[in-house]
């Protein structure tokens, strides 16, 4: 099994196209987002169709940080910490993110940790 | 996550990219998978941002992730960021940021920005390279004239380096994982190798956004960390994405 290690590498694919078979796992939805809106209001529609998925990845993200800490104390952390950060965030993605964790029910905490996944992860 | 700016035979620019996130983030021993990744592609969403009801840009997102990593504003630039491990990483600049130095970008917000208000190629290059971050990053961009495609490497302070399409030095196209391109991939991490095997063996005279998809659906180029694969075309405004998976045998990233 030496050459399934990683990286596994296999020929070239041609004929892929359109999307079909066993690497294609379904198309992608298409949402409106209008800027006219007030930011606390702009991602609504998204959140209410995708809210369901939204807190499932989030309670992944609780289990991961709680397997590391298992005190709770990192999401205490997240729970009562983050929030004060989206004061900081420039306008408009701290009012968008605000809008988020309303239609979500998403503790506000958690979906600022989310947002700011990219900056912690870069090491 | 892999990105590839691409110019044909006939000068139109094409943009794609897998986007791989997950790693060391529970893995599924039982399903062989990366447990972030797999709640994560429920999530994927392509977004028509309008104002005044005309498109502004449009987007591959994550639903409650308001920054964007791939996206287009039609006829005139293609935008995605792929991830850049270092030391000085972002969690330095958001300790900076919660001490109360707060000049630096968040960078999916500077991204966001940047789709969303510059108005040409140029003027977006200069944002996406001048602007301090709080973390190091690459961003891959395509403009919607012939030679403009580039591959900028940052840190979080400076711009380290700006590599271009060169049509005299044959360079019809640049390409991205998450590696300096200067510098060796990690060896068992290795998914630019391959990539640009299938990008010469495709030759510019039939590359296409369909070609891509076959580039970005070769093993190890998708993995098991690969969410979604978007392709862009600057010229038409197409901006299409597809959820995917890899099937064993596949490389974990």
């Amino acid at each position: 099994s030496a050459h399934l290690a990683p990286p596994f590498t296999e020929e070239c694919r041609t004929g892929m196209y359109p999307p079909k078979g066993p690497t294609f796992k379904g198309a992608v939805t298409w949402y409106t987002v209008d800027l006219n809106l007030p930011p606390s209001k702009r991602w609504a529609a998204v959140i209410s169709d995708k809210k369901a998925e939204l807190v499932a990845m989030i309670q992944v993200i609780r289990d991961l940080a709680n397997a590391f800490v298992p005190s709770g104390k990192l999401i205490d952390i997240v729970d009562k910490d983050l929030p004060l950060l989206v004061d900081t965030l420039p306008y408009p993605f701290n009012e968008e993110i605000r809008g988020i964790a309303a239609v979500s029910g998403v503790p506000l905490g958690e979906v600022v940790l989310f947002n700011i996944f990219y900056e912690v992860f870069t090491v | 996550c892999t990105s590839v700016v691409a110019e044909d035979s006939k000068g139109s620019l094409f943009h794609a990219r897998n986007l791989d996130f997950g790693l060391f983030m529970g893995w599924d021993v039982k399903n062989k998978t990366w447990i972030v990744t797999e709640k994560l592609r429920p999530l994927v969403v392509n977004v028509d941002f309008r104002r005044n009801n005309q498109t502004v840009f449009k987007s591959t997102n994550f639903a409650g992730y308001v920054g964007m990593l791939t996206g287009i504003r039609p006829h005139v630039f293609t935008l995605t960021m792929n991830e850049r491990f270092s030391l000085d990483g972002g969690y330095i600049g958001i300790l900076e940021w919660i001490l109360g130095q707060r000049d630096g970008m968040w960078m999916s917000f500077l991204t966001r920005s940047v789709l969303e208000n510059a108005t040409s190629y140029e003027e977006a290059k200069k944002l996406l390279s001048q602007t301090k971050l709080l973390a190091p990053a690459y961003f891959i961009l395509g403009g919607n004239q012939t030679g403009q495609g580039c591959v900028i490497t940052r840190s979080r302070t400076l711009s380290l380096d700006i590599w271009e399409l060169d049509h005299s030095l044959g360079r019809w196209y640049v390409l991205e994982t998450n590696y300096d391109h200067w510098k060796e991939p990690l060896f068992v991490d290795d998914r630019r190798t391959p990539a640009m095997k299938c990008m010469n063996q495709t030759t510019q005279a039939n590359i296409s956004p369909k070609t891509l998809y076959d580039v970005l659906s070769t093993k190890p180029v998708l993995n098991k960390l690969t969410t979604y694969t978007t392709l862009m075309d600057v010229s038409t405004g197409l901006l299409e994405a597809y959820l995917r998976d890899c099937p064993d045998p596949c490389s974990p990233w």
